[in-house]
């Protein structure tokens, strides 16, 4: 096989905020993530697909669940983003295919997405990268998301 | 330091695609992934931020320059997705900071794209994963980026 996959981890415990409709000019995304990690809250997944407008788009980030509170007062805090509309989420897991040369197998993120599909289970969020897929889903679903891709990718 | 930075890399020769507006629905992420992996066109990034209305969301796919339009026309083939909005950009670098322990220093993304905005560089989609951030930028912005990277992250 051209792709080893050598884990499976679903980690609990996350939420998710989605800052909508951002201004997509330089000095954003700095401007959202510099007062979340003053206020010392962890931030695993930033996420923000381009822009389809030409002018703005949206960023999601995962945080420790504890930490979503103060992360959205940390933004709050910032002029300019008062009115900003940040939609969050507690209940929510990450769960990631760690292997070898997922990049180069193009088969191995639309397998994973196929197999959450077939359960019914919604992909909130997709963050890639060389050696891993990562998705936010709901918490409630993790462990039958995690079992279902064991069995297809690590067969059994 | 708490954070170890091992190293920024610059490729070029990359193009994004943006689907607009997708239902937020089990099975979309495997729609658009499968054709575009039958196609036999690699895909570097899938990012996907949370949906912000709840009912649709963007995806952004990054592939080699060469590979757009075969893409696109993968997509374009797929029922119900004759009309989807697809946003594309051919002149695209990824630039990544690699490290250890980027995830526990948030101060690490916000002063990467602190520095790409000062040098007046927009940042198109990120990215992350525990040990890496990685942005699309517009290729002509890439070795000045770059340079600005390394001088901050690695000091040189
Ligand atoms: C949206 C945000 O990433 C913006 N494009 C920036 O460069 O900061
Ligand atoms: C948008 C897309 O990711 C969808 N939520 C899915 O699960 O396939």
């Amino acid at each position: 096989e051209e792709h080893i996959i050598s884990g499976i981890t679903l980690s609990r415990n996350e939420a998710k905020l989605t800052l909508a409709q951002v201004p997509d000019k330089p000095g954003i995304a700095a401007a959202v993530c510099q007062p979340i990690a003053d206020a010392g809250v962890q931030v695993d997944m930033i996420v923000q697909s381009a822009s389809a407008d030409g002018k703005t788009t949206d960023m999601t980030l995962s945080v420790p669940r504890g930490d979503l509170k103060r992360a959205v007062e940390a933004l709050r805090k910032v002029k300019d983003f008062e009115k900003l509309e940040i939609k969050t989420a507690e209940d929510i897991a990450k769960l990631s295919l760690a292997g070898i040369g997922v990049r180069n197998n193009p088969k191995v993120p639309a397998t994973m997405f196929k197999t959450l599909s077939e359960i019914g289970v919604n992909i909130h969020a997709i963050s890639t990268s060389e050696v891993r897929i990562s998705v936010l889903i709901d918490e409630a679903s993790g462990e039958k998301a995690a079992q279902a891709l064991h069995k297809v990718f690590i067969g059994e």
